[in-house]
């Protein structure tokens, strides 16, 4: 902290004063040059998520800890060193294509509901689904000046996928991007997955795969922002999903469970 | 009790010994890290450090160091490095030759791979425990997420997204690239 940041004379409750718009949600910014910020050293966001939207993986230069307000969702957090549990048999699922059948396996997923406290540690990737009925509502408080933070004392956010240049201005609100506090300026381009600063040669040696597939890391003509929308919902190995997914087949519909 | 502590600590630990490599390729080379684990006193300093060597064109997965700056210096032979900050903009893309030093800063997105005759460097990590994640290879983010958040995330099929997960079996160190055309050498 520098001098006089926790000089207030006045303390004044506060409203989001920037917004960040997806294809499906939006996210709000209280503002970070407020006296009460810079003293607290944290900054905080509202995300509102809509069903069936996902707020692509990401991750910040500071520790996360967030309230469900509303809703529920589904989280993963991938922790270096920390081996895929989840894993489907071949029967899961059955989808077979040219003879090769789509097994998947990752880390563990996480569930969560209104009332929800949720931890997410410095530096570790982490995406959210929407997989409930209603918006999901988010309150998340990043701690800028925690000792995990080694960057300056905003937070910034690193995405893995897809970008966030279509912020549209909203009732009035000043644009606003990710990745950036409000100190760098305003009216700021908007930022792009990590992927996109490598070359596609680089990406294609490293991940062993063709151009055209490293190409599309990039997401470059990816217009749908930082949350997008799954249209045919989010399928991934997970117990409650798989409770969920008998019913379905038990029940022969689409519709979700009762 | 500071005489047992302090006083008796050890000071000093080698970092070149090949054998003690915390990772190692024979196609693409080993690095061993050192840290407060290894070496006690670096919980004071809250620094470590890694040794590493690459073999010709061996490469190190694209990562980020999630709780610390990372200060490369190369020792030896030559690498090319590229260092993407957090609005996907290419903030480094360049040779680093013996004898220069490169600080990539915290969260920042980086791989390396090295130039013919090999790489090999000091770095200096301003945590005592130093956290790597890595971007590919088989303990990387992108196997740890549902095929499902790849294809929609990326806006692929399920074959490439497979693909994308499952092409590397290896770790932190790759040997170069299987794919002739995704050869992209320095």
């Amino acid at each position: 902290q520098q001098k006089n940041e926790c000089q207030i004379q006045r303390i004044n409750a506060l409203e989001p004063t920037q917004i960040v718009q997806s294809e499906a949600g939006f996210t709000e910014f209280f503002d970070t040059n407020e006296q009460q910020f810079q003293c607290a050293g944290v900054e905080v966001v509202r995300h509102q998520i809509q069903p069936q939207g996902l707020l692509l993986p990401s991750y910040t230069s500071t520790p996360i800890l967030f309230y469900v307000e509303q809703g529920n969702g589904v989280q993963g957090v991938m922790l270096p060193g920390c081996p895929e549990t989840y894993e489907s048999s071949q029967q899961q699922f059955e989808g077979r294509k040219g003879g090769r059948s789509f097994q998947d396996r990752h880390q563990k997923l996480h569930h969560f509901r209104q009332g929800d406290m949720v931890a997410i540690p410095t530096g570790a990737a982490h995406w959210i689904y929407n997989n409930g009925q209603e918006d999901l509502v988010i309150i998340a408080l990043l701690d800028s000046i925690n000792a995990e933070n080694q960057l300056d004392q905003v937070h910034r956010r690193f995405f893995l996928a897809g970008n966030s240049q279509n912020e549209q201005q909203q009732q009035g609100q000043p644009i606003r991007t990710w990745g950036r506090g409000q100190q760098g300026g305003s009216q700021q381009k908007g930022s792009n997955n990590i992927f996109q600063g490598f070359d596609v040669e680089f990406l294609a040696e490293a991940f062993n795969i063709d151009q055209e597939t490293a190409q599309m890391l990039k997401c470059e003509n990816d217009q749908r922002g930082h949350i997008v929308m799954v249209e045919r919902g989010l399928s991934f190995v997970s117990p409650i999903m798989s409770r969920e997914q008998q019913g379905q087949q038990q029940r022969g519909g689409r519709g979700p469970a009762n | 009790g500071l005489e047992e502590t302090i006083c008796s600590m050890k000071l000093r630990e080698n970092i070149d010994d090949i054998s003690k490599a915390d990772s190692y390729n024979p196609q693409a080379g080993h690095c061993t890290h050192l840290n407060s684990y290894k070496f006690p006193i670096l919980q004071l300093l809250q620094l470590s450090a890694e040794r590493g060597v690459l073999k010709s064109h061996g490469i190190v997965a694209p990562h980020w160091i999630m709780n610390a700056h990372n200060i490369i210096y190369v020792t030896n032979g030559n690498m090319r490095i590229q260092i993407v900050n957090d609005q996907g903009q290419s903030v480094f893309n360049d040779q680093v030759r013996e004898r220069q030093l490169v600080v990539v800063p915290q969260n920042f997105a980086v791989v390396k791979q090295a130039g013919e005759q090999g790489c090999s460097w000091i770095s200096f990590r301003t945590n005592d425990n130093a956290m790597i994640n890595t971007l590919a290879g088989r303990t990387s983010a992108m196997r740890a997420l549902p095929l499902a958040v790849l294809t929609n995330a990326y806006q692929m099929s399920r074959e490439d997204a497979q693909q994308l997960k499952y092409s590397r079996d290896e770790t932190v160190l790759l040997s170069p690239s299987t794919i002739p055309y995704a050869a992209g050498r320095v």
